[in-house]
């Protein structure tokens, strides 16, 4: 039965798609069956696979809007062994077009029903905001929701509004809606302000909070631009040391080794 | 007559705030009367700029909804001698109520009227979206939008999907809206990839890109956290110089200084 964990955080550029992609690239390399669903418009995690634009014929927008099934839009890298639903700037009008329709929120849940079972981990992008379409991650987040989080002052700012959003979708619309694990991401050593930070999210956040912190590394900005996750374009760089000991943590307390 | 200047980029996390909050703050130095629009539910400007969140009676969300003359919300900060109208977390809800009114995308440009003449230059943060707020803004840009990029690969990505919604808000909704101009921020000297992306950016927008690059600095993720702009928190550090140079280059263009 496969595992569905959202990646969750209104806080732009805090790591969001950077560990969806990284995470799954190394669950792949454990042998898990691993299926990314970009529910971004920017489509970064779309791109950071290096999915040629010109070969989708459809994704997240169309599965949402229930054109077809969404295992007739999921793309295959034979490379990484992970498969991909792909995100286009169309996904931004389904925020508008699902507003008035019965169920809007639940649309990701019911359209993934058919594949779940066919993988072992699916990983959801959401985009920086708590619209619709991080309403509809979150109820599709089976297994619970990870939260990225930038060891930088800001990053901390936005934590209780997340964690509001988070009660008020367990209220109403989900409520085994759980949080899988909290992330810290780009901790930088150099500056106080990183480890006051991780304190800080450590008493927020309890023994929620993953084991695995990722260190800021340049290769992790770099390897979008090769169209690769860090474990082809550094493999021996400190984040992806970082994310493989992630995703061997999350393996080992999802008793799956 | 103030000038107003909108920061937009959906692309999260690449200098919005830090941006319109450093360069707010050294426009004040040089004698200029600033206020700071917070268009985001993030609130961060807000939280940037120091000011208790008990003393806050209101501000955008309120202003937007039309419950009082924006002016009754803005708060003047004596040592920075610069205004902010604050935001709020309510502010999110903004995005949904005013979705069936009439020109929803107009409210903020309307509800500044009675205040540009008070100020010498009025900066607007926006969320990573592109939603209504974010709309109200552009609107709003009387003189133009500042287009933060960092200079990281994964923000290219989304500056052809920002440009379309320029291009569409200027054919339906404020033909004059126009580029400010494009502000390089977060550039690393010790990557490769920084260079490419500078040499990119001014391939796609030409010299609509700032002279001023803003270089990464710790010291600017530091600042938030003692609710000070770089100005005061390490006024000599290369984050500090960009800002304040940022500053002289816009005065100068505006014909100003
Ligand atoms: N640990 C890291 N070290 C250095 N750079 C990183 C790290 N993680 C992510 N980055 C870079 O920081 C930027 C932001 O990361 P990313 O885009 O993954 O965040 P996000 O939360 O998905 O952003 P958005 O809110 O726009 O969706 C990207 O350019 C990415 O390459
Ligand atoms: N030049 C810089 N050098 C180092 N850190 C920076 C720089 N500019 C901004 N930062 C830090 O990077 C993070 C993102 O910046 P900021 O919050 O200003 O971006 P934003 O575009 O407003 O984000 P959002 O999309 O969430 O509104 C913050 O923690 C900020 O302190
Ligand atoms: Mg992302
Ligand atoms: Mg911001």
């Amino acid at each position: 039965m496969g595992r569905v964990y959202t990646f969750v955080n209104q806080k732009g550029g805090v790591g969001k798609t950077t560990s969806a992609i990284n995470l799954g690239a190394y669950l792949g390399i454990y042998g898990q069956k691993v299926l990314i669903i970009d529910l971004d418009p920017q489509a970064n995690a779309t791109s950071c696979l290096n999915i040629d634009r010109q070969i989708i014929q459809g994704g997240t927008y169309e599965a949402l809007i229930g054109a077809s099934p969404l295992e007739a839009f999921v793309l295959y890298n034979p490379r990484l062994k992970i498969s991909i639903l792909p995100s286009s700037s169309q996904l931004a009008g389904a925020e508008v077009e699902l507003v008035s329709e019965i169920g809007r929120e639940s649309k990701l849940k019911i359209a993934m029903k058919n594949v779940i079972e066919r993988y072992d981990y699916i990983l959801i992008d959401c985009p920086p905001s708590l619209g619709l379409l991080t309403l509809n991650g979150l109820v599709a987040a089976q297994d619970g929701v990870i939260i990225p989080v930038q060891c930088e002052y800001l990053a901390l700012e936005g934590l209780s509004r997340l964690n509001s959003t988070i009660q008020r979708v367990r209220s109403v619309l989900f409520p085994e809606l759980k949080v899988r694990g909290v992330l810290l991401t780009m901790f930088d050593s150099r500056t106080n302000l990183a480890n006051e930070i991780v304190n800080e999210v450590k008493r927020y956040f309890h023994n929620l909070v993953f084991q695995t912190i990722i260190p800021r590394s340049i290769r992790l900005a770099e390897a979008p631009s090769f169209g690769q996750p860090i474990s082809l374009y550094a493999p021996k760089s400190i984040g992806a040391v970082a994310y493989d000991a992630l995703s061997r943590e999350i393996l080992a307390t999802d008793g799956v080794i």
